[in-house]
Order: C-alpha cells, then sequence, then structure tokens
C-alpha cells in the first residue's frame, strides 16, 4: 500500500 | 492519530452539527449558501465511496456516516423542508465555475489514474474551495448571524488542525500526501480573511458585519 495518501483520514 | 487530527475532526463534526441544529431550531436557512452545502455533500460523496472498498477502523466509518448523513440532511431542509427561507438571491455565486475547473485539475494532477482515485482528489480539490460561496454572500449581503460564524469558524479550524497533523506525522511518520497538503493550505488561506474578522469582532461580542 502507498503509505503517502492521506487515505486513513477524513 | 494524534491530537491535532483528533481534535481537526471534532471541529469539522461540531461545524456540520452546529449549522444542522441552527437550521432546525430556527426553522430557517436565511444567510447560508445551498450551493455550498450541495459542494460538501459532493465532497463527501465522492471521497467516502471506499467505505465499501477499504475499511479502516470502526471510528473511520462512523464519522464518514455522520459526515455524510448530515450533510444531506443540511442539503434538505435548504431546499426541500425550509425552502421558504432559503436566500436564493443572494446565493449567486456559479458553482460550475468550481466544479469544472476542480473536476478537470482531479483528472490531470492525481496520484493514480483510476476512477475512485479520480473522484478522491476530485473531492479534495473541491473540499479547499466549496466555501466560497458561502463566503460571497457574507459579502455580499455585508453581514452573518453570530451562529453562522462559529459554524465558519469551527469549519475554518478544522483543516487548519490537518494542516498541524501532517506536519506530525511528516516528522513521525514519514507520511505526506501532497495533495492533500497543497489543498489543505489553499483551504486554510480562504478563511484567514474570515478568522480575521472573527477574532477581532465576533469574539468581542460584536455581529459580524461588514463596512458598506
Amino acid at each position: 500500500k502507498n503509505k503517502n495518501k492521506a487515505k486513513d483520514e477524513l | 492519530m494524534n491530537v491535532f487530527r483528533l481534535t481537526g475532526d471534532l471541529s469539522h463534526l461540531v461545524a456540520i452539527i452546529l449549522l444542522l441544529l441552527k437550521i432546525w431550531k430556527t426553522r430557517s436557512c436565511a444567510g447560508i449558501s445551498g450551493k455550498s452545502q450541495v459542494m460538501f455533500a459532493l465532497v463527501f460523496t465522492t471521497r467516502y465511496l471506499d467505505l465499501f472498498t477499504n475499511f479502516i477502523s470502526p471510528y473511520n466509518s462512523v464519522m464518514k456516516v455522520i459526515y455524510l448523513g448530515c450533510s444531506y440532511a443540511t442539503v434538505y431542509m435548504i431546499y426541500m423542508k425550509f425552502k421558504a427561507s432559503y436566500d436564493g438571491n443572494h446565493d449567486t455565486f456559479r458553482a460550475e465555475f468550481l466544479i469544472i475547473p476542480v473536476g478537470g485539475l482531479a483528472f490531470l494532477v492525481n496520484h493514480e489514474f483510476t476512477p475512485l482515485e479520480i473522484l478522491w482528489t476530485f473531492s479534495i480539490y473541491l473540499e479547499s474551495v466549496a466555501i466560497l460561496p458561502q463566503l460571497f454572500m457574507i459579502t455580499k449581503t455585508g453581514e452573518a448571524e453570530t451562529i453562522t460564524t462559529h459554524y465558519l469558524f469551527a469549519l475554518g479550524l478544522y483543516r487548519a488542525l490537518y494542516l498541524i497533523n501532517w506536519i506530525w506525522r511528516y516528522y513521525f511518520e514519514g507520511f505526506f500526501d501532497l495533495i492533500a497538503i497543497v489543498a489543505g493550505c489553499v483551504q486554510t488561506i480562504l478563511y484567514c480573511d474570515f478568522f480575521y474578522l472573527y477574532i477581532t469582532k465576533v469574539l468581542h461580542g460584536k455581529k459580524l458585519s461588514l463596512p458598506a
């Protein structure tokens, strides 16, 4: 998984 | 999850619920830009499509559902339930001037050229400018109800707190999402003028009114 993506944020 | 991210999320939640309660209690959406609210509903819809594909945590899923639900409820109240009080005459910002360029940019500048990723990028870009019709409306009428300014302050504060969260995450996790960071900076900068007025006027007990 790409670490540099704010997908765990809202 | 750090304290800035959490307080950012809570500030966002306070803003959304405050607006919903204000409309519900006063049975009126006067002074609220329906166009901004439709764009926020669009932002949440396009960003949270991963609710079905990518489970992160119960906190994450619950917050997404609350944001989505409240946002649709707000749009419903403005355009259906309390439609008579909607100030459409003053809500004249052309939403297509934001949605079309932002859509184009999401196609051109994204992490990955896939439908979900483009929609996520679109939501990040659109969120950064979605408040403009609301700010434009206040400039046009020259004033805002105090409760509306509390809403705007909490909404602006949320992204500012996220900026600190991203600095934190960069130092402690080596994490950075350039798209989110640049859009988050733009979003926060748009609120600066309002923050100044809020602190100098509203916090001193005065109503927010602009000189004619």
